[in-house]
């Protein structure tokens, strides 16, 4: 049952599916498993649904461990999970938000790279193998900034490459997956992409300066939600648009979620200790995730509050 | 499991742009001398970028050549990596 599995513990794939079956037997009223499709080397993609009924209610998407060797961000992603399931019917705001909208999160997003980082090579980085774009694959796919969704300026079609991208958005399963699923379900409302290290949440646009037409909502919101999460632990985070935070960015997530009608997307890049880099101990992931929740909680009350 | 004893991660603070293409250069050599945990990005943000033991000395000197100033932010890879699964065995014995 999941009463013995330790959430300020990091687990390998298997521990984290089976602890995803025993989370859905246990509160089967509120939680289903979802399969999305299989992975290049054809493990199973799962989304956890979060819903008190109805089919087509409008939705919240979170994903966690696209980059797979940032071990904190899939940890953070199932005590968020029990969270929802614990809060549920105490938190007003969450249940308010549940009454109303459906929550999925997918917690490994790219299953074979962390099965890799768990097996071969724990923090995988560009030195990763040259050669047959299965190997590079594995890694590149690590250290892709999200989704290269679109080729564009900064991104390219070498395997090997950081900012790789497929011929097209379904050119990789587990892009293809998530972009069947959401585009297929057509209700999403707000789409959060977890990542780490860094202490930023992010908006569109990515790929260029050019705001957006909401860009003042979103810098309203992206900062309630850091106030919310500086509150829990201290923890100070930049915000504003990826290219005037970061950099300019070809095609990742939260651009193409954003291209897509998704008004409310979010990248959070995790707590920046300054002395782990994404090798954040065990023991900071409770409170990485308790601070992250709150700055999750804002931008879905808003969902919640502002519907499209 | 790939091993990385006496790898070190290297904390940048580029004082320009000037300064961040240089450790942008750093990203374009062959064969891959650094892995960027945090890429250049602008002046007021840090790089970390991991070097393998075996191209540190260079690395450093490359940086301080260039009056790139840096700080040891993981002075042994391994260590860390080491504690993480000592952690996690000891918390698999909690959970059976």
């Amino acid at each position: 049952s999941t009463s013995s599995f330790s959430y300020s513990s990091y687990h390998t794939l298997e521990e984290i599916y089976s602890w995803i079956d025993n989370f859905v037997t246990e509160h089967s009223d509120i939680v289903s498993k979802i399969q999305i499709g299989n992975s290049f080397e054809n493990r199973s993609i799962l989304v956890l649904k979060f819903s008190t009924g109805g089919s087509r209610h409008p939705a919240i998407w979170i994903d966690t461990g696209i980059h797979s060797r940032e071990w904190i961000t899939h940890a953070t992603g199932i005590w968020t999970a029990n969270k929802i399931v614990s809060d549920y019917g105490k938190d007003r705001v969450l249940t308010d938000i549940l009454k109303a909208m459906d929550i999925f999160i997918e917690l490994v997003t790219n299953p074979d790279g962390f099965a890799f980082t768990h097996s071969m090579v724990r923090a995988p980085g560009k030195d990763g193998r040259r050669g047959s774009r299965h190997l590079c694959r594995t890694w590149g796919f690590d250290s892709l900034g999200g989704f290269i969704l679109l080729p564009g300026n900064g991104s390219n079609s070498n395997p090997c490459s950081e900012t790789y991208h497929g011929p097209s958005p379904q050119s990789e399963p587990e892009v293809a997956a998530i972009v069947n699923f959401i585009t297929a379900h057509g209700n999403f409302k707000a789409l959060i992409s977890i990542h780490s290290y860094s202490q930023m949440l992010m908006y569109p646009y990515g790929r260029s300066l050019e705001p957006v037409s909401n860009q003042r909502e979103l810098y309203d919101l992206a900062k309630d939600a850091v106030e919310a999460l500086y509150k829990v632990h201290g923890i100070e985070y930049f915000f504003g648009s990826i290219s005037t935070t970061l950099y300019v960015a070809s095609g990742i997530t939260v651009d193409w979620a954003y291209d897509s009608g998704i008004k409310y997307a979010f990248s959070f890049e995790l707590r920046d200790t300054g002395r782990y880099g994404f090798l954040l101990p065990a023991t900071q992931i409770i409170p990485t995730a308790q601070e992250t929740w709150m700055a999750l909680r804002t931008i879905m009350e808003h969902t919640l509050n502002h519907p499209y | 499991q790939m091993n990385f004893t006496g790898d070190q991660v290297l904390r940048v603070l580029a004082k320009d742009e000037k300064q961040l293409s240089l450790l942008r250069d750093l990203e374009g050599l062959k064969p891959q001398k650094v892995d960027f945990w945090r890429g250049p990005a602008r002046p007021s943000l840090p790089v970390d970028m991991r070097v393998p033991f075996s191209e540190l000395k260079y690395i450093k000197a490359y940086l301080e050549s260039h009056g790139l100033a840096y700080s040891i932010m993981i002075k042994d890879i391994q260590v860390l990596l080491d504690e993480e699964r000592e952690a996690m065995a000891k918390s698999r014995r909690l959970e059976r």
